[in-house]
């Protein structure tokens, strides 16, 4: 990960889920 | 240009609790500018980043899938209590992108565009397969079944002379030689039963809405005659308040795109 110093680097890879969940049904 | 270039955004999870009140706000703002085609609900969050603001705040770069309702967009009836259009009835998805900023942990809707695209005619016959098409609505037979659907509720009406405002869907069912339509009307200034010359009518200062279900069934070698049925709700008028953060339709309508499924904001 390339980030600013002042940013905190997360220690692992962190999933982030995208796309979320569907509310109905997908067409 | 993307807000605030050169800074790095933080990721969010799509079902994140922020995600999602992000997202209701920028529902509400939509469907609170839509003036044409059917209110719409959340489905899905699809991407999710939020970008630091400078001085202060932060934006929600957003991408959602909606779905339409069976609520026309200028029914009052709150989204909630729409239902969702189902597949069989050939649903409508929308595909919004969003600029939401958070501020003293309140969300205001800073960019929406959308577009709204129908189910496709093999996904329809995988789930129904005798179910009927969106038709579009400047074909002939819609606009015929809507003349004479319009025609017969100002025939039936005691009231105010309605006129067209748009079309918002159409099917045609070729077994029974019936067109399905459902469009938006608005009250003028005429009565219905004294109407002469539709044209000198104006649409009412204080507008007032409302959204019909009609079907036309073409003479055919079984039914000697032709048969319309229609069902119009007329919306209570809209009090404005001066102030009010609630779009009001403008005074003319727009001329929709003659697309199938109107275009959404």
């Amino acid at each position: 990960n390339v980030a600013q110093p002042s940013v905190a680097v997360a220690a692992g890879p962190v999933v982030h889920l995208c796309p979320g969940r569907i509310r109905h049904f997908k067409i | 240009a993307p807000p605030n270039l050169g800074l790095s955004y933080r990721a969010l999870d799509c079902d994140d609790p922020e995600s999602e009140q992000a997202a209701l706000v920028a529902m509400d703002y939509l469907n609170k500018n839509l003036f044409r085609g059917y209110k719409h609900t959340l489905n899905q969050i699809d991407k999710v980043k939020v970008w630091p603001r400078r001085p202060m705040g932060e934006v929600f770069e957003m991408e959602i899938d909606t779905l339409e309702t069976t609520c026309h967009a200028l029914d009052p009836t709150p989204v909630a209590n729409c239902s969702v259009r189902s597949m069989a009835e050939h649903a409508v998805e929308g595909d919004c992108d969003f600029h939401v900023l958070k501020q003293d942990g309140q969300f205001t809707v800073l960019f929406a565009k959308c577009d709204s695209s129908p189910d496709s005619a093999e996904d329809l016959r995988k789930v129904c397969p005798d179910c009927p098409l969106l038709a579009p609505v400047n074909n002939t037979k819609v606009v015929r079944a809507v003349e004479a659907a319009l025609t017969a509720f100002n025939t039936q009406s005691n009231g105010s002379y309605f006129q067209l405002v748009e079309v918002s869907r159409a099917q045609l069912v070729y077994l029974t030689h019936t067109t399905y339509v459902e469009f938006a009307i608005a009250a003028t200034d005429c009565v219905a039963k004294e109407v002469t010359d539709p044209a000198k009518c104006n649409l009412l200062a204080e507008k007032q809405y409302g959204f019909c279900k009609g079907s036309l069934t073409e003479k055919g070698p079984l039914n000697g005659n032709e048969k319309v049925a229609v069902t119009c709700t007329v919306f209570p008028i809209q009090p404005q308040p001066d102030n009010s953060p609630v779009a009001t339709p403008p005074a003319k309508l727009p001329e929709a795109p003659v697309v199938l499924g109107p275009l959404l904001l």
